[in-house]
């Protein structure tokens, strides 16, 4: 099977779907209430094929020693890795109770992956602050389920670290967007997945980001990363 | 000067890097 070219995939792994979220129930209602600050939904398959940005351009957006961009993209394969750029809706307001603490509110990040293997999906995920890793999670997916003629992997419902939690809340006190993509100019997540057995790397995803204009919600682009 | 002190505007990005898509 090969993957067309518009989205994050190879012959082996595709990113299906992505969502970071925040949740709450409803005071009236019984349901919870979602919101999204960043999705990927999946892609069409009449997507033109992605833009290609040269990787050098972000070496030092992540971290650059032991196992760093950089490193990562020498080691290859050079058509596992992807840039997204991300415009994270926050329109959404903090209630009383949840200034102090989470009030309830459940912070956590949703992703479905899919391909023609059978293996166990191991997920590397950090956090970085001026190109310097500030948190890192190691997450395994759930055992992979056969439909439709692929396997499917999911991590569901993986709650966000204290840190990006704290991240998020301290954003939303800026009075101007522009000053929140000033921030965020400096803020980055870098993604890899692995073949938990034989350690093979099966993609690189880098998150760069900005804040949406509110009334538009939550977009992005993707981006295959290169160098000539 | 050093790549981290070079803003992101300033770098060799594609245009639609900086334009937010119009929502589907």
């Amino acid at each position: 099977t090969s993957w067309p070219g518009s989205h994050i995939g190879t012959e082996t792994l595709r990113l299906v779907e992505f969502t970071a979220f925040v949740e709450r129930q409803s005071e009236r209602d019984t349901c919870k209430q979602q919101h999204r600050f960043v999705h990927i939904d999946p892609t069409p398959t009449s997507e033109p094929p992605l833009e290609m940005v040269d990787v050098r351009q972000i070496y030092d957006k992540f971290p650059e020693k032991g196992g760093g961009l950089r490193d990562l993209y020498d080691q290859g394969p050079p058509q596992a890795f992807f840039l997204v750029k991300f415009w994270a809706d926050l329109s959404f307001s903090l209630l009383e109770e949840e200034l102090g603490g989470t009030g309830g509110a459940f912070y956590g990040v949703s992703s479905r992956y899919e391909g023609p293997r059978a293996l166990t999906l191991s997920c590397t995920s950090k956090v970085c602050s001026f190109g310097k890793q500030v948190v890192e999670k190691l997450e395994t997916a759930e055992p992979p389920h056969w439909e439709d003629g692929r396997f499917v992997f999911r991590m569901q419902r993986s709650p966000l670290c204290e840190y990006l939690i704290n991240f998020i809340r301290k954003l939303q006190t800026l009075p101007e967007k522009l000053m929140m993509d000033s921030v965020l100019e400096n803020f980055t997540i870098l993604q890899v997945l692995r073949d938990q057995e034989t350690q093979e790397l099966l993609l690189c995803v880098a998150f760069v980001f900005e804040v949406s204009a509110s009334e538009r919600g939550a977009q992005h682009h993707i981006y295959r990363l290169g160098r000539d | 000067a050093r790549p981290d002190q070079v803003p992101m505007r300033k770098r060799q990005l594609p245009a639609s890097f900086w334009e937010e898509p119009r929502p589907a």
